[in-house]
Order: C-alpha cells, then structure tokens, then sequence
C-alpha cells in the first residue's frame, strides 16, 4: 500500500483544512526552522496511533489549532490518511480528536481504537514497533539500546 | 512465541551485515547481531555491534555521532527487511552527517528499498534533492503558527 | 552568598532579551530569566522563557529544535555576559539550525563576542566559512583510527 | 587570555606528538564523521579540567592512544594547552595521564588538582559551572533545563 494524502483539520500549526499530497516513494519535507515540518510527522504519527507524549502535548487537546497560545480555534481537530492499496482502491485512516478524546473512522465508518489498529497492524503499521518513525532528534538512540530493550523491541515486532 | 522470537532474531541477524555493508558501500563494514544466550534467547539481551569502514572491533560507546547514524539506520532497515512497514518517516537523520554520507544513505534510500516509501525531513539540499517530489512549509501570517505547504513534484524536472 | 546569587541572577536576567534580540536579529524576540520566588530567588527554580520572533508567549516545550538551539545559545551568551570564560567550544551546535539561523549565530559570534575567543566544531560550510582559521581533521592509516591534523588560516584568504 | 596551541601526546586518536595551532578568535574544526573532531574537542576538556564520563571513556587510561581496540601504544598520554596572557607572556598547563590517575603541572611545575583548578577559575575556567563546553548534540537542553536545574548552575557560577 502507498501513503497517498495527508488531510488535516486544525491540527497543531495548520489552520483549517489542508491537503498534503500527492506524495511519492520519496517526498522530502523542507522548510525554515519553526515553520512546522515536525507537526507534519506528528500529524502522521497521530493517525497512525501514537501516544500523546510522542507527539510532544500533554494533552489530546493541545493538538487543535490555537492551543499552544491558549485560544484554539475549534473544540475538534483531526487527521485522514489516504493509501492506495495494490493500486486499486483507496483506504482511508481518520482520527479526530472531540472534547478530549479520540475518534477513529475507517473509509468513513467509525469505529473502535482496536479495529482501528488491528487493520493497520495488517497492513504492517504498528506505532509501538517503532520500526518506521524516527523523531527528530532520536536516530542515533536507536543503536544506543541497551541489549535488553532491544529484546523487548523485538518481542514486539515478532 | 517463543519460537516466533528466534525466527525474528535470525532473520534481522542474517540481513543487517549486508544492509550495513550496502549503507556504508564498504565491504570492510561489518555488523553482528546476536542474543546474548543462544539457547533461550528471549530470556537475555540482544547484542548489537558495527565495525565502521577502516577500523577495529570496539564499544558501540566508542563510535562518534555520524557512525552511531549509520549504525542505527542499518538496524531499521534490517527490521523492515523482516517485518516490512509500507512507509517510514524520518525527521532530520542527515544531522550529524557528513555529506558523504548524506550520499550513501540517500543513494541507500532510492536503489535499496524497492517496497518501501520513505518521507524525510531534512534542512540540507545535499539529502533533500535527492526527493521525487519536495513538501514546502513556510510560516503564515496569524496570532500563533500558520503553517502554509507547498508542493513540487521534482520527477518532472530532471530525468531520472 | 545569597547576594551573590541574587546579584548573577538579577546580571543575567538583564542582559539576556538583548543577547536574544541580537542573536534572532528581530526586536520582536523576547527573553525572560527570573525566579519563581523574588525574594529568596535561591530557594525555588528559575525560570527561562523565550517568544520567538513572529510567535507568541507559550511554553518552552512548544518551541521546534531550531528555536530550542537559538534560545540556548542565548543563554550561553548571557552567562559569558556575567562570568566570561576565555574561550567557548562549541561541538555541532548548528545541528538542527537552517542556513538563515546558522547566518545569524556566525555573525553573532563574529561581531558581538569582543573578549570571547571561540573553537567550533561544523559538518557546514555554511557554518565554518565565517571562521578565521580551519583545523582539518582527516582519518590516517593504522590499526586503530589515528587522526591527522591541517591547518588553514583564512585571514590571507579573504579582506575582512 | 587566549588559547594559542593544544599539543596532544598519545591522546585518543592522536598517535605520538601532535600540535594543533595556532588558533584563532574564531576557529572551525572540520573533516569527516569519525575522523577525530570530538576527540580534540576531549583533548581540550581534559586538560581544562573535565570528568572522565564526559570524555565518553569509563577510565582514565581508555584516553591513552590505542585502548579502543585494546593496545594502547604507551603507559600514559597528556595534553598541554598554551595560552597568551595580555599578549605578553605564555602560560602552559598540562594534564597527563599515568598509571591510573591524572597528575597536573603549569608551566612545566607539578602542582595538585586543587591548585591546578584554582589558577583555571582564576582566568575563568570552570568546567563545573558547564558555560564554556558544549558537548556533541547537548545543545538544545542547555534551554530545557528544569527551573531547580537552572538555580543550582547558578549558585555554581555565582
Ligand atoms: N496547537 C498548535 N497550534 C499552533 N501552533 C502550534 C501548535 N502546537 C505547536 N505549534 C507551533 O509549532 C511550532 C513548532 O513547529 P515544528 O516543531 O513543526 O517546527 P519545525 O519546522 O520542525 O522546526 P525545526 O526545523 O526547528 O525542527 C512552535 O513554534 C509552536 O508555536
Ligand atoms: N583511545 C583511542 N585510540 C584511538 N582511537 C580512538 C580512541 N578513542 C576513540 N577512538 C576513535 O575515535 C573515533 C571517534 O572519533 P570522534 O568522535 O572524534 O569523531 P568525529 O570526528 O567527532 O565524528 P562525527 O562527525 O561523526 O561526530 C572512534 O571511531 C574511535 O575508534
Ligand atoms: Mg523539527
Ligand atoms: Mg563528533
């Protein structure tokens, strides 16, 4: 399957809706310092289930346009992810945060945070893995694991 | 489960020298990956060592910045090789890079990873025009952070 | 001993917005240094924070790894403000900084640090091209890594 | 003062006898990753006074050419840095390794660790304040620093 969009509605610092795509086998993302790459991978690393801390907010709430400056914009906000599997047919991921908790919509019919991640753990998308999301900063702690944490790493994958 | 483990740890043990010898592109490169206790490997520690092009066996400790990159992207790739993600997001590895290396890795990323779509972050032209296609973010106008995207898709630029 | 304290805190509070401006070259960068307790100023914490230019007030863990390396650059500048140490030595600190960000902090330290003498290390030419001299470090032949040392003094290159 | 040149002897990556200077006010290091940068930049904070555990070795004698592969060429190594003081007169201080343990002298006199780190506070160095070395990749949290964090690297400096 291939990552074909990135939808966003008032997630971290892009207001409103925005489209990101289409992407490729390689997309670069560039742009000055503060301008809002990282919240682009955590807008990522949201719908595909990460955890809040991993997303840099304590809060599922802080995640809604406006709230790092204390005035959000909206009482929701919420990220769509679009593949394109085997060429075919398109498999839309969504998850929107409401009040404070999360809601999950997969090809738009809601469902429950299991479902939600069993199918991406089908597709080999498993965010506690952590085999394919490297955070700023991070890269070179992945060969720094102790032997220990890499066992546990790998009770994971298996 | 348990049996499933060992069948994970030969695999990613089988295929990480020759991914590292492929990042490094030195077949002088060399990687081990073991348990610590063969028989019942769960119950201890995985071990992980690199030996970077032109040097000796010694301490992961021992390695500077840029071979510790290398070293960890080796192991990721290797993962994937076992357990293979449709795509990876990677934010700004290129940092302790120098750019020969930047070379070697982006190289790795568009000849060595056939079933896989990588998304990159990066500040440096010497990984990021490497891309099919580039992601603009630029800061807007408003009370707090606006971020604007822009896109460019580089394949129809220059032939590949 | 509790005067001095006040004394260094009150020292470094004052000169660290400027430093800040300075460094960000933008009037609209602010920088806050204080205690949490004004009167006993060593009994509690201190606290730092930094608005970057075009943002507003919000907590340091908001900030993105650029504005997080600007910002403890200023602080670094603050402290030799009070207590000047003879030289810096500064390892890769332009890391996570974009070309613009790198500009600004060489000319910081090139126009703005009188008694300050400073060693850095760079992956950038964008970052040592504004230095006065280079020391290359390339990898010899041996057992182990044995590392030879150039020397290249800029100064006869360029009319400063 | 200034620091003009670091002569290093058998120090990490540095085989026999090498000097590196004269430095200038403002001086970039540069060359391959793993070439020997941080080394150097070890070789300064050893000599100014530093803790093994930031020199990235466990013991004193891993500083000594060699031991990363297990065959050190020498019993000891030592590193001399050789400032200029108001542009008259020179003022050396050498920190070496033997045996185990450090010894120090200035200006080619013996002295002990305590007169040694007194005369360096004395032009302003102190490696316990942490306001003259920035190690690879510790930049960022110089700022994330807790608030009791910060007030202790004060009382430090005050
Ligand atoms: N909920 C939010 N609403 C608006 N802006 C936000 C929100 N959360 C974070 N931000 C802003 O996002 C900025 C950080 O953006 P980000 O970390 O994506 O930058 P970046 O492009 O990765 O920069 P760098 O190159 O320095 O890593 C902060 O300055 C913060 O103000
Ligand atoms: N005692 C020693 N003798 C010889 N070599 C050593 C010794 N200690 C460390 N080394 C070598 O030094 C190398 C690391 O060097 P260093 O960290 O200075 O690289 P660097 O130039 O800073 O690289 P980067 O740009 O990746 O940060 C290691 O590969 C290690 O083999
Ligand atoms: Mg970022
Ligand atoms: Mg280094």
């Amino acid at each position: 399957s291939f990552l074909q969009y990135i939808e966003m509605e008032n997630f971290k610092s892009y207001r409103g809706h925005v489209v990101v795509g289409p992407l490729k086998q390689f997309t670069a993302v560039i742009g000055p310092n503060g301008s809002g790459k990282s919240n682009f991978m955590d807008a990522i690393s949201f719908v595909m289930g990460e955890k809040t801390t991993s997303l840099r907010v304590k809060r599922l709430s802080d995640l809604i346009h406006g709230s790092s400056i204390g005035r959000p914009v909206a009482r929701s906000c919420y990220v769509t992810a679009k593949f394109i599997v085997n060429g075919e047919y398109q498999l839309e991921f969504q998850r929107s945060v409401i009040g404070g908790s999360s809601e999950y919509r997969i090809n738009g019919n809601s469902v429950s945070s299991s479902a939600y991640l069993a199918r991406l753990e089908k597709m080999g998308i498993n965010v506690k893995a952590k085999n394919f999301l490297v955070f700023q900063g991070a890269v070179e702690n992945i060969a720094m694991k102790t032997p220990k944490e890499r066992t546990s790493l790998f009770e994971e994958i298996s | 489960r348990s049996e499933r483990f060992t069948q994970c740890c030969n695999h990613i043990s089988d295929a990480i020298d020759g991914i590292y010898k492929k990042l490094a592109r030195n077949e002088a490169a060399q990687a081990y990956l073991g348990p610590d206790n063969p028989e019942e490997p769960y119950l201890d520690g995985i071990n992980y060592n690199c030996v970077a092009p032109g040097k000796r066996f010694q301490p992961m400790s021992n390695l500077s910045g840029g071979e510790k990159t290398i070293a960890a992207l080796a192991l990721l790739f290797s993962i994937h090789n076992y357990q293979p993600a449709p795509f990876f997001v990677l934010d700004e590895i290129d940092a302790a890079l120098d750019n020969t290396n930047i070379g070697k890795v982006a190289s790795y990323i568009r000849d060595h990873t056939t079933n896989l779509q990588t998304i990159v972050i990066s500040l440096k032209e010497e990984f990021y025009g490497h891309a099919d296609a580039l992601v603009g973010i630029t800061p807007g106008d408003g009370d707090c952070l606006v971020s604007k995207v822009y896109l460019f898709d580089l394949t129809k630029f220059y032939d590949k």
